[in-house]
């Protein structure tokens, strides 16, 4: 039996918001230690992993560990017909074939929604993720970040993010012409959330397909600040920090031919 | 133009 229960729906539809328009069915797995999520996009460019521990919910139940195959746009035509702050209680059983979901309406106790969704079995690639030390890790808000992805990208395909020691450049150039933010290291005094930190040991510029980077902005209501780290030729780890766990993604580089 | 790596090439499967 698995049963958790969250306090805000709207956590877990923000999750599932952000991997729509890259993944189309995703295993959550579920064991004693919470709920993970690790998923490639067809073409093999971008991946997506994701975990919520056990302290992210009000209550937790795994007896089992099991793998809840699932298809996003179905569990996001459910998820939308929460409210916010609807308290979002999960169910499954261990052999079962469904995944319960039920919906309380915190300002109305009298009204319970529960759905069940028909669960897949996605034949799905397990990839070790290396330990990687990384060279540039500029950490800014999240909102910032995907202002600059959503305005450079009408500019072009094509963003390449530039770390140095004093700064952060986004470049995007197209046929219209070209474009540039520059973000220069700060601390807001007092205001950690607005800070740009810059921790470069070597200087790095990547490229990379702007939709696949306005991918990874979609996750920016899930948490205040973004990192993103960068080193020569391996993808970038572009990672969002959750009360009790982290959504993160990781994005293959441009090259030249 | 530059050509967008696969990343599988940098993870292995297990």
């Amino acid at each position: 039996m698995f049963e958790a229960k969250l306090n805000e729906a709207s956590v877990f539809k923000k999750i599932v918001e952000s991997v729509k328009d890259g993944f189309k069915n995703c295993n959550f797995d579920c064991s004693e230690e919470g709920i993970s999520m690790e998923s490639m996009d067809d073409a093999h460019i971008a991946l997506v992993s994701m975990k919520l521990g056990v302290e992210a919910f009000s209550s937790y139940r795994c007896d089992r560990s099991i793998s809840l195959g699932l298809n996003i746009e179905s569990l996001l035509k459910v998820l939308r017909t929460a409210n916010n702050n609807d308290v979002l209680t999960m169910r499954a059983e261990d052999d079962g074939d469904l995944l319960t979901l039920v919906f309380e309406d915190s300002s109305n106790p009298d009204r319970i929604s529960e759905y069940n969704l028909k669960l897949l079995n996605i034949d799905q690639e397990h990839m070790s993720i290396p330990e990687q030390e990384y060279t540039a890790t500029v950490t800014l808000p999240s909102s910032e970040y995907q202002r600059i992805i959503r305005d450079l990208t009408q500019l072009g395909d094509s963003i390449t993010i530039d770390a140095a020691k004093d700064g952060v450049r986004f470049t995007a150039e197209g046929d219209i012409g070209s474009g540039s933010v520059s973000l220069k290291a700060n601390t807001n005094v007092g205001e950690d959330e607005k800070s740009i930190d810059i921790a470069v040991e070597e200087p790095v510029a990547l490229g990379f397909n702007s939709k696949y980077l306005t991918q990874t902005c979609k996750a920016a209501p899930l948490a205040p600040r973004v990192s993103l780290n960068m080193c020569k030729r391996i993808p970038i780890f572009i990672s969002y920090k959750l009360q009790a766990g982290h959504f993160s993604f990781f994005l293959a580089p441009q090259i030249s031919e | 133009t530059p050509i967008q790596n696969d990343l599988g090439e940098f993870f292995t499967m297990v």
